[in-house]
């Protein structure tokens, strides 16, 4: 473990953290795609099937129930909740996410450590991570407005993947046996997709102005 | 081993 690492993996339980504070304090979900939560709890039962059977630490296997039981938690309050769900932005949440599984799926299947059940759901979910929050900033651009909560709780989910880059290229010098090409690259992409959000989240807090991305 | 290496993180 190393600092940039965890600073990542704290950074991306603040992000879960002020989703479930916007979610549970406002009693809404405007704003927020549940296309990406959808995929993003895939991500964690594809990532996590070792679960059960392989014990890293203690904080490995507490912070992969937390991600999983978090991430379910919030597709079934934006699902089922009668009150949550009302708030729920239907009509601009329209990206065709099923491209985006069944596109990681099928690099999977070709670009894997090695041709077995876990490693194919493992790279499929680092795949699938990587482009699981386009629904979310395709309608961020399309509501216009973003609520602080929001901004900030996609402004963690980037800062994660970021630092996570610095702790592989950390353990890169560090380490003899280290080479995680897949989780780097596809890291890489993550992190670019934010570009041009962390573009528009920093203007808007050097003006202290609203979050407005351009449609 | 390398794999086993790979997979300590979240």
């Amino acid at each position: 473990m190393n600092i940039f690492r965890f600073a990542g993996d704290m950074m991306h339980l603040t992000s879960i953290l002020v989703l479930l504070l916007k979610i549970y304090a406002t009693k809404s979900c405007s704003g927020i795609s549940l296309k990406t939560q959808e995929l993003y709890a895939l991500v964690f039962l594809a990532r996590y099937l070792d679960l059960f059977t392989d014990f890293i630490s203690v904080y490995n296997t507490i912070m992969k129930l937390v991600f999983i039981v978090s991430s379910t938690a919030i597709v079934w309050c934006m699902k089922r909740d009668r009150v949550v769900r009302r708030s729920y932005d239907k009509q601009l949440d329209t990206f065709r996410h099923y491209f985006l599984l069944a596109a990681s799926f099928a690099l999977a299947l070709l670009v894997n450590e090695k041709f077995t059940f876990q490693e194919i759901f493992w790279a499929f979910s680092i795949y699938l991570e990587a482009v699981a929050i386009l629904p979310q900033l395709v309608l961020l651009q399309r509501s216009g407005n973003v609520d602080n909560l929001t901004g900030q709780y996609v402004f963690f989910l980037g800062a994660y993947r970021a630092f996570y880059i610095l702790n592989w290229i950390y353990r890169y010098f560090t380490e003899t046996h280290f080479s995680r090409w897949i989780a780097c690259i596809s890291g890489l992409v993550q992190t670019a997709l934010y570009a041009d959000f962390f573009y528009y989240y920093y203007i808007s807090w050097k003006n202290n102005t609203k979050l407005k991305l351009p449609a | 081993g390398l794999s086993s290496s790979l997979k300590d993180e979240l």
